[in-house]
């Protein structure tokens, strides 16, 4: 043995890049199984019925594809794909790995807005990457709605009833995909007067949908993030082509219209008295539509505001990620509902507005521009989720699947955080 | 990664009213941010 050991000549070999890849993923599944199973003991010892384990997991149903992916560790997995990419490349491999991935996914560099691709530290860098000035210009139609984003048009059509029927093979009800109900406001009190005293609300609102003559009388009435917005320039219609009546406005007292802070997230949930479609028009003069875009892997990933809207709230779903590809989506039944997405409710000139980016496990984190606070695909997501089953279930409360925030806070006269037709809202990132 | 939209707009054909949303896109239609979707 002793000889063995000192004479036998020592050779290295490489070790496959998939074989590491691969037991990470093992080590951090394992990780993850093991503080479940230490946690669902703790709460066995003392009771705790609202344990994750307790919640529901939802099993898609699907064939076995779907049925195989549904037993993977997606968020493990998609964490562990963002750590990757967010390795830093050496210096010299940038440019022909990029060119690689630009060629394959078929990315146009043309349009890129930095030329040095060295510039890019890593995959994740390069795959949020911004574009020229002016590659995308915006259709000059005032009443056009705008594509958010680089993509293909996969489904689109009208909703009757709750279920989107037209759509072949994505069969969800709007309640599942933008969450039924909503909390109760989570900033309490009266309507107070806006601590900027630009206006006082009734007169602004009433500027904000059409009231013809308030309007001449004050061309600029908001300043909101900076920006000078005016009634006709934010809602890019006439007022007189306005949607909302001055009357119908007075009576939204329910509105949160306290300014707080720019957006206030609330993990607890209770079933509120104010659903999604309270945003409709009563009216039976508009319809509601829907439109489903996907983003290629070579896709531009930043998306932008197809119209000026002012959005209200955020729905956080953290959801499971699965792949958003359009095979799954044929395959699998109310994919939307599932993945983790965030939906962003509120209003545009002709009614009702909601905005969903929907993540997958290859892309798994979605930024907001706007909600600093928003964090997804990440632990920090997952204990949120927990800690809210918890709460609602010792309120003796149906955990209703998503965390809430208002952006109330961003102006009082708006009730919401106002974008602008093209604006860049966020994106999404890699991991 | 995935888009959706869910939005009220005026529906096309209503008495009394020129204003109805109409689609400019084709199902499976490669599409560039600020092409237009549709119209009112």
């Amino acid at each position: 043995l002793r000889h063995a050991l000192n004479d036998t000549k020592i050779r290295w070999y490489p070790i496959p890049v998939g074989l590491g890849i691969g037991f990470l993923g093992f080590v951090q599944f394992y990780k993850t199984q093991a503080r479940e199973k230490e946690r669902w003991e703790a709460s066995q010892e003392d009771g705790d019925e609202a344990h994750p384990k307790k919640r529901p997991k939802v099993r898609p149903d699907g064939p076995w594809q779907v049925q195989f992916m549904s037993t993977l560790p997606l968020k493990a997995m998609s964490r562990l794909w963002g750590r990757f990419n967010e390795l830093t490349i050496p210096y010299y491999l940038r440019v022909p790995g990029f060119k690689l991935y630009s060629f394959i996914f078929g990315v146009n560099l043309d349009e890129v807005s930095e030329p040095d691709l060295h510039v890019y530290p890593n995959l994740a860098a390069f795959f949020y990457r911004t574009l020229k000035p002016g590659v995308r210009p915006l259709d000059p139609d005032p009443d056009a709605l705008l594509s958010p984003s680089d993509g293909r048009v996969l489904q689109f059509g009208k909703i009757e009833g709750n279920d989107i029927e037209q759509v072949k093979g994505m069969t969800y009800t709007v309640d599942a995909l933008l969450g039924k109900n909503t909390p109760t406001p989570s900033i309490s009190g009266k309507e107070s007067e806006p601590s900027d005293g630009t206006a006082d609300k009734g007169r602004a609102r009433a500027e904000l949908y059409g009231d013809e003559e308030l309007i001449k009388a004050d061309e600029e009435f908001a300043r909101v993030n900076g920006i000078s917005y005016t009634v006709p320039g934010l809602l890019s219609g006439g007022p007189e082509e306005s949607h909302y009546d001055s009357a119908r406005i007075q009576d939204q007292s329910a509105v949160p219209s306290n300014p707080g802070a720019v957006s206030e997230v609330r993990a607890d949930l209770a079933l509120g008295e104010k659903p999604w479609y309270s945003l409709l028009s009563p009216d039976n003069k508009t319809s509601l539509y829907y439109a489903v875009v996907y983003l290629a892997p070579g896709d531009y990933h930043r998306f932008h505001s197809p119209a000026n809207w002012v959005v209200e709230r955020r729905r956080h779903f953290a959801g499971e990620l699965y792949s958003v590809s359009p095979y799954l989506q044929r395959t699998l039944p109310g994919l939307f509902t599932l993945n983790e997405r965030i939906v962003l409710l509120g209003r545009w000139r002709w009614g009702f507005f909601s905005y969903i980016p929907v993540g997958a496990t290859n892309v798994g984190s979605i930024k907001i521009n706007f909600d600093k606070e928003l964090r997804t695909n990440s632990l920090l997501t997952d204990t949120a989720a927990d800690h809210a089953a918890k709460e609602a279930a010792a309120r003796g409360e149906p955990y209703s699947g998503f965390a809430e925030a208002t952006y109330s806070g961003a102006s009082a006269v708006l009730g919401g955080h106002a974008l602008r037709r093209g604006e860049e809202m966020g994106g999404f990132q890699l991991g | 990664s995935t888009i959706v939209l869910v939005f009220e707009a005026p529906a096309a054909g209503q008495a009394g009213s020129n204003r109805g949303f109409t689609w400019a896109v084709e199902k499976g239609q490669k599409i560039k941010m600020g092409q237009v979707l549709g119209h009112v």
